[in-house]
């Protein structure tokens, strides 16, 4: 049963795209097919894998209803791993889809063919910092939402209105069995005190929700997608490839667990 | 002759709020009077300047044409800095202004009769992190653009995309004289070679148009806002006020050589 994760998060800069590739390449490390979903029309998560951005080649057409998501895959340098990525015309995606019928769920009804057929055992689809249209059909199609969170004031404060705007998205029926998979703690410096203060506070509000693995801030991660690389193929024994491996290991256990 | 300046960058996280409220209470400090626009409905800079946000309170309605700007201004901690705060229903806001005319120019037509009464020396916005609607309403009322970029990667690229959103708003007519007031490095941790290669990057292309004053990361900026203040009231002598408040000099000087 392919599993679909939202990686999303309104605040801006908190580590979703770094943790989508770096998760999805672990993820493929430990032998799962994934498939990863640029849906920013910043392409970050295209570039960061060593892509350019493809005019047409996008998720763009297949939210409109004009062309198949299965044409828009390619593979990359980590077996297992295949990316489908973002174009400059995604820009417009919002106010285009809010014209159509159905407008969240577009993404939705574009996943069905390829989560039937099971080719994956992950999707992830990496997600703008906003809660738009494109945003809030990767939350219609995921059955889980996983969070990246900076341990930072603004970020903390943030989490109030995601948990507001999931309860919102189960109750009023757009994804009623929409569950949260996981917070994980990014760019952690465990040396100011804002760090571990807002470490506490979100475990306190959030319990086990919270993943065990917090990502260190790690200068390596951040030179990693100026070479359009994961981590993984970057700089793979180093303190981000061995934080985002545990990360990946600790999901699957979660998942077994369910 | 009120000068109005948009805060804004597409790319999260890059430190447009800390830089519009930061900039803002040391503009006021030398003695500038400054309203700050709350943009994002995220509020992060009416959290930032220790304010809840106000059902009602926000910018929203005002960009609807149901309320007058001025009466939602508010004055802050800060002797000549005032606040129109942001709330959550200015998530809906781009939507609902999609439906309305002249939705690029809401609220340039409701920042007229203020800019005309000469009531501030700067107007600021902070931006959320999108093109959108409402950054492209931030857009069209600025006579400038004041980017803040941080030392990375991805805010690097994101600079090209914001350059051409930057020609084509002059170019087809929204804003004709939209200039760039200047580009502010930020976050900038020298002991990495990452953030010196970007900002000699940056200053390659950019030139003049890079300010001197490099913000450097400091843990004390990201603490503040928990405190509902600016630098210059959270911390006074330290890195972060210093380099805002040379920012702001800076400003004014680049201001008065036009
Ligand atoms: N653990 C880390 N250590 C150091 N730098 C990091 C870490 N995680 C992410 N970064 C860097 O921080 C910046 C923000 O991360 P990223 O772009 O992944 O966030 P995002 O939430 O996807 O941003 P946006 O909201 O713009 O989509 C990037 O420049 C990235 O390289
Ligand atoms: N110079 C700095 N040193 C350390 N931390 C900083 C600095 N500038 C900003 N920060 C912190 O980095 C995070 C991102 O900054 P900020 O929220 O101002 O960026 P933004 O561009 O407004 O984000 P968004 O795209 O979500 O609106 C915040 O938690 C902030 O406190
Ligand atoms: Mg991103
Ligand atoms: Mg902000």
């Amino acid at each position: 049963m392919t599993r679909i994760l939202a990686v999303a998060n309104q605040k801006g800069g908190v580590g979703k795209t770094t943790t989508a590739i770096n998760l999805a390449a672990c993820l493929a490390e430990l032998h799962k097919r994934v498939l990863l979903l640029d849906l920013d029309p910043q392409a970050n998560a295209t570039s960061g894998l060593g892509f350019e951005r493809i005019p047409g080649g996008s998720l763009y057409e297949v939210l409109l209803g004009e062309k198949n998501l299965g044409d828009q895959i390619k593979p990359t340098a980590v077996p297992r791993l295949d990316l489908v990525p973002s174009e400059t015309d995604l820009c417009g995606a919002e106010i285009e889809v809010a014209r159509l019928d159905r407008p969240l769920y577009r993404l939705r009804d574009a996943l069905r063919p390829l989560a039937d057929e099971n080719r994956y055992h992950f999707i992830l689809t990496d997600c703008p910092p906003s809660l738009g249209l494109l945003t809030m059909n990767a939350l219609a199609a995921a059955h889980a939402l996983f969070i990246p969170l900076q341990c930072e004031y603004y970020a903390l404060e943030g989490l109030s209105t995601l948990d507001r705007v999931l309860a919102d998205i189960r109750q009023n029926g757009i994804n009623p069995t929409l569950e949260i998979a996981g917070i994980v703690m990014t760019m952690f410096d465990g040396r100011t005190n804002l760090a571990q203060q807002v470490v506490a506070e979100v475990r306190r509000h959030f319990g086990e929700r919270v993943f065990e693995t917090v990502i260190p801030r790690s200068v390596r991660l951040s030179e990693a997608p100026g070479f359009g690389q994961p981590i993984i193929l970057f700089d793979p024994q180093g303190s981000g490839a061995q934080t985002y491996r545990a990360l990946a290991r600790e999901l699957l256990k979660k998942e077994r667990a369910r």
